[in-house]
């Protein structure tokens, strides 16, 4: 495993801490999505499927189970915990997720490396994966007030993706690995979609002054 | 297996 990859994957693992730590210690879910947050749970519950079929190593094993009960545990929080829930902005996550998941889906069956469940499934949650932040990124825009562990969570879960666009670069070159088109172009996808929150993230952190995105 | 092969990423 090379440095971006681990780098990547510590990215996103803190970007779920983050998370986690506000929903904990702050009891508090405002300003993040559940709607992205579900469809974190397709796109893990989907992509993970070989868990039990397929061994890696002990790493990607314990990752992909880490992964899987955050999310979901993420999930069961804001939609269920007495707490956390009444702090969730369902007048402004109005995003129709939805509307993601059918052409993710349809998409998967047309362009996939190959037509079996596993693989179209596989396909289907990088697609649907490259999307799954645009509600989170809405409900960004439309906050006044974004808190520290919001911005700081949405920071590191587009580091991790651009982090691993490096990792495939080196792949390619270093392994000669074989050109991997629907993870590469996803990818790509992903990481463009931060783009803009990145600008304005790391504007206001230069300036020393309060995240805010324009409307 | 190349599917496979590409698989070992998270």
């Amino acid at each position: 495993m090379n440095v971006f990859r681990l780098a990547g994957d510590m990215t996103h693992l803190l970007s779920i801490m983050v998370l986690l730590l506000k929903i904990h210690s702050m009891k508090s879910c405002a300003g993040i999505s559940l709607k992205t947050q579900e469809l974190y749970v397709l796109v893990f519950a989907t992509r993970y499927l070989d868990i039990f079929t397929t061994y890696f190593s002990f790493y990607n094993t314990v990752m992909k189970i880490v992964f899987l009960v955050t999310s979901f545990s993420i999930v069961w929080y804001m939609r269920h915990h007495k707490v956390v829930r009444q702090t969730y902005d369902r007048d402004q996550d109005t995003f129709r997720h939805h509307l993601l998941v059918i052409p993710c889906f349809l998409l998967a069956l047309l362009i996939n490396h190959r037509f079996t469940v596993r693989e179209v499934l596989w396909t289907f949650s990088l697609y649907l994966e490259a999307v799954a932040i645009l509600p989170q990124l809405v409900l960004l825009q439309r906050s006044r007030n974004i808190d520290n562990l919001t911005g700081n969570y949405v920071f590191f879960l587009g580091a991790y993706r651009g982090l691993y666009l490096f990792n495939w670069i080196y792949r390619y070159m270093a392994e000669k690995s074989q050109l991997r088109w629907i993870p590469w172009i996803s990818g790509l996808v992903q990481t463009a979609l931060y783009a803009d929150f990145f600008y304005y993230y790391i504007k206001s952190w230069k300036k020393r002054e309060k995240l805010q995105l324009p409307a | 297996d190349h599917s496979i092969a590409s698989k070992d990423e998270l």
